[in-house]
């Protein structure tokens, strides 16, 4: 049986609400250590991989392996009807045909309790080894959605340079060009606010407008976020959870 | 032209 009690609802709200646009179908694969799921987007481009560790819920117990197929616009619905500051507890039997979802406002005066119906989901599932990263760059989460989003008004492809101490984000489009640079920096007092740059190699990447203005919904989950990359490999992107992580890996454009 | 690769590209099936 699964029990999984989350402190506050909001944690998994913002998850499924950073999926719920790039996957319509997922398995949560539960376990004692925690739910993971790793899913790829219909045009298989872009990989996410979800860890959340037991340690990112109150109280959590999972006494044998589950997995729970889930249609992501409806369990988002259910997700919404409850607030964000709620208890939120996942309920599953052991081979279950649907998930309860319980929320409960911290009074405890009013309870809401909901059943999703479970799919079963074929899914191919990919193994992603160690990868070894030429360039690793931990920025703030909002200012790297802004970027992507104000790139994005120009061209669907966005361009990534990494030099030694500065990221430049480039976009070239029919009407116009842009681009935005920025550089190591380091906030002592807002340590969320510093920019880090780890780099081996010289970085020049392209990448889909699109599944970066996607990944970026990611943002209310974290106030950093860290970029991986490699030449003519995936990007990884990732978000850390309280215990836990949420990380998309995208692949590039490049000439054969 | 830049083509967008697939992810299945890098990684192998389990």
């Amino acid at each position: 049986m699964l029990e999984g009690k989350f402190d506050e609802a909001s944690l998994l709200k913002k998850v499924i609400d950073a999926m719920k646009d790039s996957v319509k179908l997922c398995n949560f694969n539960c376990t004692e250590n925690g739910i993971s799921v790793q899913a790829i987007d219909d045009s298989r481009v872009l990989l996410i991989s979800l860890l959340i560790e037991a340690g990112s819920f109150e109280d959590y117990r999972c006494d044998r392996n589950i997995v729970l197929g889930l249609e992501m616009e409806s369990l988002n619905k259910i997700i919404k009807n409850g607030n964000a500051s709620d208890m939120l507890t996942l309920v599953a039997e052991d081979s279950p045909d649907a998930l309860n979802l319980i929320f409960e406002d911290k009074r405890r005066d009013r309870i809401a309790e909901y059943s999703l119906k479970l799919m079963d989901i074929d899914q191919d599932f990919l193994k992603i080894e160690d990868m070894k990263f030429d360039a690793v760059v931990n920025m703030p989460s909002a200012e790297f959605a802004k970027i992507c989003r104000d790139m994005k008004t120009l061209s669907e492809s966005l361009q990534i340079i990494i030099t030694k101490d500065s990221v430049k984000f480039n976009s070239e489009g029919d009407f116009g060009s842009g681009s935005v640079v920025i550089k190591s920096f380091t906030d002592l007092e807002k340590t969320e606010e510093s920019v880090r740059i780890t780099l081996e190699k010289p970085i020049n990447l392209t990448f889909g407008a699109k599944y970066l203005n996607d990944i970026i919904k990611s943002t209310p989950l974290a106030s950093q976020v860290t970029i991986k990359l490699c030449d003519k490999q995936p990007a990884l992107f990732e978000y850390q959870l309280p215990s836990g992580y949420l990380r998309f890996y995208l692949a590039p454009k490049f000439e054969d | 032209t830049l083509k967008q690769k697939s992810i299945s590209n890098f990684f192998a099936k389990t």
